[in-house]
């Protein structure tokens, strides 16, 4: 998946 | 990952299982509205689907497994323990906290990063997060009582609020591709409510009276 896409926080 | 966002995950954390071990310990959830808890438990329940999909850190994963467990963990305390179900206000802890859950859906899938499944899912957690705490604070207008939510539980909810705020604003300066604004204007909203929340409960610790809302 592309990374900066995704949702690294909770 | 930075200091602030470090932080403000462990206030969360400690929000939930300070109030999850009070109800433990004493058996009682008086002045906890369930429907508050239950919107928090849907919250985590929508926003961490990604736990099948997406693998992002140990950290993330373990810590969307602990909010999950402490938050469904409180509902069934409230739902279902025998003690502690006859220490909650239901008479009074009477928010609609229904009519919250469709218009958040219906603003997720007209805002939304990515019109997927998963991204509706995540906006829609994070839009009813910025309201969950509505039918607390009617709970505490309703009984005008502070002793019971330990001034901990709304510290800790602060501070978690603070730091996330702080964390966005790092990340924005130091990393490139990082904007996010769907998650900042429902953050900001939600710390806005709890600000309010604040503003009474300093308001009424200074002058050393019970809590009194605003109608």
């Amino acid at each position: 998946p592309n990374v900066e896409n995704m949702h690294d926080e909770l | 990952m930075n200091m602030f966002r470090f932080l403000g995950d462990m206030t969360h954390l400690f929000s939930v299982l300070v109030l999850l071990l009070k109800i433990h310990t004493i058996k009682s959830c008086a002045g906890i509205s369930l429907k508050t808890q239950e919107l928090y438990a849907i919250v985590f329940a929508t926003r961490y689907l990604d736990l099948f999909t997406d693998y992002i850190s140990l950290y993330n994963t373990v810590m969307k497994l602990v909010y999950l467990g402490s938050s469904l963990s409180i509902v069934w305390y409230m739902r279902r323990h025998k003690l502690v179900r006859r220490s909650y206000d239901k008479d009074q802890d009477t928010f609609r906290h229904h009519f919250l859950i469709l218009p958040c859906l219906i603003l997720a899938l007209l805002i939304n990063e990515k019109f997927t499944f998963m991204e509706v899912m995540w906006a829609f957690s994070l839009y009813l997060e910025a309201v969950a705490i509505l039918p607390q604070l009617v709970l505490l207008q309703r009984t005008r009582n502070i002793d019971n939510l330990t001034g901990q539980y709304v510290f800790l909810l602060g501070a978690y609020r603070s730091f996330y705020i702080l964390n966005w604003i790092y990340r924005y300066f130091t990393e490139v591709h990082y904007v996010h604004w769907i998650t900042w204007i429902s953050g900001l909203v939600q710390t806005l409510l709890y600000g309010d929340f604040f503003y009474y409960y300093f308001h009424s610790w200074k002058n050393n009276e019970k809590l009194q809302l605003p109608a």
